[in-house]
């Protein structure tokens, strides 16, 4: 219905703004509501201004920035309705690691409603996790589940797990 | 709602039976190039009813059931059952579940023919009663709550008529 | 042929004059998200004649002058100095150089209306020769010598009649 | 021309058999000149097989794997017309370390012919340059250069560079 579409939009337009100053410590963003028509019809376009730049097409902003800057879409709908679950398959690759820090942050603050899933090569991300499963392929082609013992350190920036197979 | 556990038989490079079991928080999936993570975010997408073969990285859908290796025949079946606890009286009888159980296992098989069934605790179901278990919790096809490796910045460069299918979810 | 130097001004984010001289053998580029790494990349593509905005990310070609920050105007022209070493005789001759010089400088300018100069040390010529310049050495629109961020499994999944343009290339 | 054509897809596709093979220690690749019509009109399949794995569409390989397997074909090309210079991306991102450490080996081998550019936010890639360029942008939005010493280790497994602004 138009009126839960507008009221669920400025809702994710509000934490999109506040999340992305957060997530970058500046800058600006924003969703708008394409041109014409009926708004059941309109798309959403993003724009996004790291701190100290100019505003410009999305196109232009770096690997990392967009990855950043879509994590903030995607926790600001999130914020909206809290997915009981959540999978997140590699988000961090093109993050370097004060952004994969940034992420954990922000991340950590979901976890009270949400549990995650993540699939990530990343030592930090690693480091976080309360359970920590091994995929292995012994046998070619064949894959198989390994729980690893973890201890979660709690010092983010040491974040060595004691890791036995 | 919180997942409790995974199983996956037959699915992608699961040959055989696995299990996974989930705590709160965060869990986190390791592993080399091409051991089988993703296939593990496949599973989970697979059995809570996605429909496209190509969201799963397939042509069609019997490309997901086990297909052999040098050493192994490929396998006739692929099912994947996840088990979720903690799903509201309300969401469990739109779904045609008894509200006594506490806990739902949905459960997916498919065939080489490419036709699949589901279950609810092993009582064969429909897609849709496997939908109404999710309906409104932020966890259907357009939410965005799988993300694809490689797919975040697909939010960026999507049309923005895709984009409001989300919003749309959220609502 | 040989890389013995890139001079960007006012290309992207390189507001200020910048120099990068390159050695044999490997130069790695490092810094955090956003630093302009990419950027450098963008510039040596540009200056060797990539006419595709959207090959550089943008979506006409003055999206790649200096757009100004907080506390700097933006610019009114970018300029992209390529200095190569050990191009040969034939090849100079063909993009009309002075088989004199043993090393040749391209440059490139682009101004807000979008027009772009293009120069061969410091005479202007057009970019056909800067095209003679390279032309069967494998540095080509078409080849795969300079590999875009994210770009590598563009390779696999691009339409089987794009990939033939490559091989063409090389042949 | 026809022949041209043929005789570098010939040489091509004999490379990137070699080279998957090599670089997956195993498993089996090929090059095919789709159906139909003018050898000038068809267009190139890949079809790509690690070791052990049964022969299925590219699409169904990992991250890791098809980042590979492009790697095997860009080097295939190279091998046919060796670029003098090349510049890759971040190809290393998706990467595990051992794939790093097979790219980094077979990427010495065209350092005879060509000089690279890498960006990268790899450690390991990072241990195996000549020169290294740091980007930074201590004033918003605006992109400087440093050049940073080096002294290259030779020693691929303890890829720790001397790093002195
Ligand atoms: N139907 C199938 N039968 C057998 N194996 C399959 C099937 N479908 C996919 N696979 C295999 O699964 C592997 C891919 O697994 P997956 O994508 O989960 O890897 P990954 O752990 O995510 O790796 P990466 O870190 O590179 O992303 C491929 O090697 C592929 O051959
Ligand atoms: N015309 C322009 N004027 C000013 N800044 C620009 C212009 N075009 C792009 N930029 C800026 O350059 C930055 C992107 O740089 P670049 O893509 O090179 O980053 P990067 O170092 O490769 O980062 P990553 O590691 O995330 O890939 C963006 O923040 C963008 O705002
Ligand atoms: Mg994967
Ligand atoms: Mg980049």
């Amino acid at each position: 219905t138009r009126q839960m579409f507008l009221e669920t939009f400025e809702k994710v337009r509000d934490n999109f703004r506040q999340m992305f100053v957060e997530i970058f410590g500046g800058g600006k963003a924003d969703l708008i509501l394409t041109e014409g028509g009926d708004v059941l019809e309109c798309g959403i376009d993003i724009v996004a201004r790291p701190p100290g730049k100019q505003l410009q097409s999305i196109s232009l902003l770096s690997g990392g920035e967009q990855t950043m800057t879509a994590v903030a879409l995607l926790f600001s709908i999130y914020q909206v309705k809290p997915s009981p679950f959540c999978v997140l398959d590699e988000l961090d690759a093109p993050l370097d690691e004060s952004n994969i820090n940034r992420f954990i942050h922000v991340l950590q603050r979901f976890l009270v409603h949400s549990q995650f899933v993540i699939i990530t090569h990343n030592k930090r991300t690693i480091g976080m996790a309360d359970v920590l499963y091994g995929v292995t392929m012994q046998e070619h082609g064949v894959s198989k589940i390994v729980s690893v013992k973890f201890h979660k350190t709690h010092d983010a920036s040491n974040g060595n797990p004691l890791l036995e197979p | 709602m919180y997942l409790k556990n995974l199983t996956v038989l037959g699915f992608k490079s699961f040959a055989e039976k696995t299990s996974l079991n989930f705590q709160p928080g965060v869990t986190a999936i390791v592993g080399p190039n091409g051991c089988g993570k993703s296939n593990v975010s496949d599973a989970i997408r697979w059995v809570l009813g996605e429909q496209s073969a190509k969201a799963l990285r397939g042509g069609e859908m019997a490309d997901i059931i086990f297909n052999g290796t040098d050493s192994r025949k490929p396998l006739s079946m692929a099912e994947v059952s996840l088990t979720i606890g903690g799903i509201d009286g309300e969401h469990l009888t739109a779904a045609g579940v008894e509200i006594a159980y506490n806990e739902v296992t949905l459960t997916r098989r498919v065939f080489r023919d490419g036709s699949s069934e589901y279950f609810l605790n092993k009582t064969p179901c429909r897609l849709r009663d496997i939908q109404q278990l999710f309906m409104g919790t932020g966890v259907g096809r357009s939410s965005y709550s799988i993300m694809a490796q490689g797919n975040i910045t697909q939010i960026l460069s999507s049309k923005p008529e895709d984009r409001r299918v989300v919003f749309e979810e959220a609502a």
